[in-house]
């Protein structure tokens, strides 16, 4: 099915977070 | 590195292989597990047990009234236009036919479309064969579930309906039906690929095709256990991050695939994260679905239970759909729950399991608790194979590899630990 665009869940998530996940690996 | 301390843990380390041969010891020893059944019982104590041998301490039951369907003797005759027996399984919970058999005439239909344009003169007194193509599972089930609540209504006297799946070695596939309120309970039943083709073959012909049906069950009530092992959360144990598969399987079969694979994965979870001594901020809660086979019995009363605790549901995931190589995950939630999901796959893009694919009703139980609206994945692996076993006697551990559990189980754990661990909740819509 249809994947969320990047730019979209940039916006959403904040680089805060998605710096919070990728700290996971 | 949470990550690759649990998959090299997991793929190289102590635990390689561990998450097979425990399958494999619980297959070996159990077997078939069907709903209401001593030997599911006797399963779930031996997950119990292994769960404590794990030193995981905060274990519950819950029970559950289940339906318990004990398939007799089946069989079907070919009486015209040859002799011939035709391999099948009945349909649970299909009533019995009488001792002597229904001895009837067969019309074949391709739809519930064609058979609504038959006459009721055209139908009554014969069996009805569904042959539809296997299309997705989701399309063509509704053969298995429902045609014989659809052929009774029109006057058939028996049903029967092509195995629901794409390959055939003249093997029948069983599964659950219902029957509609208000209609004669009718005998029904699934028959081999190479079956129904002959018969639609010999019809298409005008031949007439004449068979004798004999099947006998029994159906009851008992009670089962939905089982939950928790690994308390160090920052939010009220919020529960839920991983599970079912552990009741078909009669047929030995249940390794639907859901061994499933249920020892989800049991891994927990374990691997006991072991490695890491423990997120919420709660990693594994259940093992009770009598998911006749209906999601087993989740339904959970929903019920603990409808008024649902807001503490971070997300949920199932394995219900086989355990072969992990993909990614199939995602049910809103735009930002996908997005983070989005970002957490990203991280297991060494092991090829960053795919993510949205699905609405991701999984079987827990489709139960996504339409209530709480967030959730299924396992989105490599399963083209999956239904040539399902509900079948070639279900057992030869389907199973010990790699490809590895890298489901690896990938469980680390997905469900950390949504369980990052700051934010996974949000709902």
């Amino acid at each position: 099915r249809v994947l969320s665009k990047e730019s979209v869940c940039q916006s959403l998530l904040g680089e805060e977070l998605i710096h919070e996940i990728a700290s996971y690996g | 590195e949470v990550r690759d301390e649990i998959l090299n843990y997991v793929i190289n380390g102590e635990f390689k292989g561990k998450t097979f041969d425990e399958l494999a010891k619980f297959v070996d020893t159990f077997g078939a597990r069907p709903s209401g059944s001593e030997v599911l019982e006797k399963s779930i104590d031996y997950m119990i047990q292994l769960a404590r041998d794990e030193d995981l301490k905060d274990i519950t039951t819950e029970e559950v009234e289940v339906p318990h369907w004990v398939r007799g003797e089946e069989n079907i005759t070919m009486l015209e236009p040859r002799v011939k027996n035709i391999a099948l399984l009945g349909l649970g919970p299909s009533v019995s036919t009488p001792p002597e058999g229904i001895t009837a005439e067969v019309i074949v239909f391709n739809d519930f479309d064609e058979l609504e344009n038959a006459t009721n003169d055209e139908v009554t007194g014969k069996i009805v064969l569904f042959d539809p193509e296997f299309t997705t599972y989701g399309e063509t089930v509704v053969y298995r579930s429902q045609s014989a609540t659809k052929a009774a209504a029109k006057g058939a006297v028996a049903s029967l309906v092509r195995s629901i799946t794409q390959f055939s070695i003249n093997s029948p596939h069983t599964g659950s039906q219902v029957y509609g309120d208000d209609v004669n309970k009718i005998p029904t039943a699934a028959i081999t690929l190479e079956d129904a083709d002959l018969i639609r073959r010999l019809v298409d012909r005008d031949v007439k095709v004449k068979l004798n049906i004999r099947m006998q069950s029994t159906l009851d009530t008992k009670t089962s256990r939905n089982t939950l092992v928790d690994l308390k959360g160090t920052v939010l144990p009220e919020k529960l991050v839920i991983v599970s598969g079912h552990i009741d399987s078909w009669d047929v079969g030995q249940g390794a695939m639907d859901d061994g694979g499933g249920l020892f994965v989800s049991w891994a979870a927990p374990v691997i994260l006991k072991r490695l001594n890491l423990r997120p901020k919420r709660t990693i809660r594994s259940i093992f679905w009770t009598a998911e086979e006749p209906g999601l019995v087993g989740a339904y009363a959970y929903e019920k239970k603990h409808r008024n605790e649902s807001d503490n549901i971070n997300f949920i995931m199932e394995s219900d759909e086989g355990t072969f190589a992990p993909l990614g995950l199939a995602v049910s939630g809103s735009q930002k729950a996908r997005c983070i999901i989005g970002e957490i796959l990203k991280l297991f893009e060494s092991i090829g399991a960053s795919e993510l694919v949205e699905d609405d009703s991701p999984g079987s139980d827990i489709a139960v608790i996504i339409k209530t609206g709480v967030p959730g994945a299924g396992l989105h692996n490599a399963n083209e194979k999956y239904f040539w076993f399902h509900h079948t006697e070639g279900d057992t551990m030869n389907v199973e590899d010990p790699d490809e559990l590895d890298l489901c189980a690896a990938f469980w754990t680390a997905v469900a630990y950390i949504i369980a661990d990052i700051s934010d909740d996974i949000p709902r819509e």
